[in-house]
């Protein structure tokens, strides 16, 4: 998938 | 965290406090497009919704504050204490035709349907036209201050090391994100035209000035 979502970017 | 992305967000702070330092400087927000930083505190509202919730790590934290207020004290700046300065009439991109698609996307492609997530990808769009209007602007004008160039080229340089930070993190640790480096792909290319005008003019100690 495009799956990142841990946002540990600004 | 990577020397490319710790560089893209130094090319980041650096193009916001260049921006603040030329109008505070000269008192004044000519040829600056408050549109555009409308839509750069509307990119950072969106995206750090998780501000108080997240915690990703000090650095992380102040970065995001920095950035936050740095967006709403330039609208202040433009928009009420040198308001008479601002250039309405070259100022004239409709947000709407960059808002309404960017948050239509979100809506469809996003990572996960969630408030916070659908918010991110919303910002995620946002930013990557959010320069649009600016650079309107500039081809309206026909030309922009030197001091103006150095805040646009810091500012396009800043997504394009993330991309570079993208690439790395991909071969590094398997990381990627999709609609982060295809919106930073569209960002950066959108700095193009800009990048060859300052690479070839500015940094030869000419004024820019594009083709009208």
């Amino acid at each position: 998938a495009t799956k990142s979502m841990n946002k540990d970017e600004l | 965290m990577n020397i490319f992305r710790l560089g893209g967000d130094l090319a980041h702070l650096l193009a916001i406090i260049i921006l603040l330092l030329k109008i505070w400087t000269t008192r004044s927000c000519a040829g600056i497009s408050g549109k555009s930083q409308i839509l750069f505190a509307l990119t950072f509202t969106a995206r750090y919704l998780d501000l108080f919730t997240n915690f990703v790590s000090v650095y992380n934290s102040v970065m995001k504050v920095v950035y936050l207020a740095a967006a709403y004290a330039t609208l202040y700046l433009m928009y009420v204490k040198f308001k008479a300065t601002y250039d309405h009439n070259h100022d004239t991109f409709r947000l709407e035709f960059l808002i309404l698609p960017a948050a239509g996307l979100a809506l469809i492609i996003n990572h996960e349907f969630s408030i916070i997530e659908v918010m991110w990808t919303f910002s995620i769009y946002l930013e990557a036209v959010a320069i649009l209007p600016q650079l309107f602007m500039v081809s309206k004008t026909g030309e922009a201050e030197s001091i103006t160039s150095h805040y646009l080229f810091a500012l396009g340089s800043y997504r394009a090391l993330y991309i570079v930070n993208w690439v790395y993190r991909y071969y590094s640790e398997g990381f990627y994100d999709m609609i982060a480096t295809l919106a930073g792909v569209v960002q950066t290319v959108l700095y193009c035209d800009f990048f060859y005008l300052y690479i070839t003019k500015v940094l030869k100690g000419k004024k820019l000035q594009l083709p009208a």
